[in-house]
């Protein structure tokens, strides 16, 4: 499904030069479950960005189902983006003007799903992360955790066939986080490819892979035996 | 140091209410290390933003060494935020078109530093939370983590006497969390006070003291044992 090959991002600062990723190989097949850990600034939202269509690589070869991405143009991108990967983002991106249930209903405005069944399926993804009483909050309206949860619902509300996840506990206790990866969960069960980027050791285990990064590159790429 | 009695904070909505905050009994010694932990929209940052003078509460009284803050002014509040209080947001609040420099600088022109000695205990501070190469990164050039230990550094470089933290850890690796956990028992030793809000129960048994919110209430109160 997702083939990376020699993927460089290098961000060029006056006479300095970032490596955030140096030169990634990787393979992901379709309905697999993979965890990405490494220490702050190792480069994983770099990479979660650009298998999310969100970013541009400055060297190497990103293939989604065979075809290459940078061939892509911009309106196959969107579809891309809009209808197959559900991306949950570190720092949540809500629109700040709008409710909670008008930012999860977004991606089924995208979608042309019709005006009654966008509200409904937005209040079911939002019922389905505890927040059916905060429907009508806006992100300032708020705490940090029901924000990321929006976020949540949001990038599940379309049944995504990919789902990116960016430390998607980093703001929940433990018990609000269990239910989040419990949903992960049942997308996998449902056969679609789920790839998580967490700090959280407990997290990363859910996963029947985990990958390392290091300073842009892969130092370890373990696939858990499971019994 | 802080009492508070009968904290309340209530948020109207159209015909709803939203008790944030639901009649708090607190009190905090200075030099005390507490803790506070809680479920996801239980009131914990509405607490935080209290104790911190940052907002005001519905109801209840909140006494400062001894004075009503409600009676005290726009500048003696000011002064208070600016000296006495360092805060780390749950998300942060960086400057978004400043440096790492120019944001960790910020609170030391509060406190009218010269600009050389401004410089370079802000360089100090960033290089104390590891990010000594990221100086002149703004927010949007540093990865989740390092927008964290920027804010870290920010709330640190006043040596304020009371530290309020709202989730420091949430966006950091297991090892660079521990290395800002030490970073705060090191103040806690130069005898400040330390409030940390966490949904990690490793950083919370840091603490000499953990108190549980649920609804905007305490619900328990315990002080560790210590050998
Ligand atoms: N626009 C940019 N310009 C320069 N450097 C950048 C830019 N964006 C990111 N970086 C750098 O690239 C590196 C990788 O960033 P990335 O956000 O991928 O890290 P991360 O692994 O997600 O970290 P964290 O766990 O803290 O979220 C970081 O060191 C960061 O400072
Ligand atoms: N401006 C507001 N209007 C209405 N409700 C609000 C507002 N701000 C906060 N709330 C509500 O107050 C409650 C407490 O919020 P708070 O941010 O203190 O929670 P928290 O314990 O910090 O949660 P988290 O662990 O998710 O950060 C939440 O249920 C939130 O929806
Ligand atoms: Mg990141
Ligand atoms: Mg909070």
């Amino acid at each position: 499904l997702i083939e990376l090959r020699g993927l460089t991002k290098v961000y060029v600062m006056g006479s300095e030069e970032v490596r955030a990723l140096d030169g990634i190989d990787l393979d992901i097949d379709r309905a697999e479950y993979v965890t990405i850990m490494g220490p702050s600034g190792s480069g994983k939202s770099t990479l979660m960005n650009l298998i999310g269509c969100l970013d541009t690589p400055t060297d190497g070869d990103y293939r989604l189902e065979g075809e290459l991405v940078s061939n892509l143009d911009d309106d196959e991108l969107a579809a891309i983006r809009n209808r197959r990967i559900g991306f949950i983002f570190q720092t949540f991106n809500l629109l700040p003007r709008a409710t909670s249930l008008e930012n999860v209903e977004l991606p089924l405005i995208y979608a042309r799903v019709t005006p009654a069944d966008r509200k409904e399926r937005a209040a079911q993804a939002l019922t389905k992360v505890d927040l059916a009483n905060r429907l009508d909050h806006r992100p300032n309206e708020l705490s940090g955790g029901q924000r990321q949860r929006v976020a949540i619902a949001r990038a599940l509300v379309t049944e995504p066939s990919i789902l990116l996840a960016d430390e998607p506990t980093g703001n929940l206790d433990t018990k609000t986080g269990n239910e989040i990866m419990a949903l992960f969960q049942q997308l996998h069960a449902d056969g679609q490819t789920i790839i998580v980027v967490t700090h959280d050791p407990a997290v990363a285990t859910l996963g029947e892979r985990t990958i390392r990064l290091i300073d842009g590159r892969i130092t370890e790429d373990v696939r858990q035996t499971q019994a």
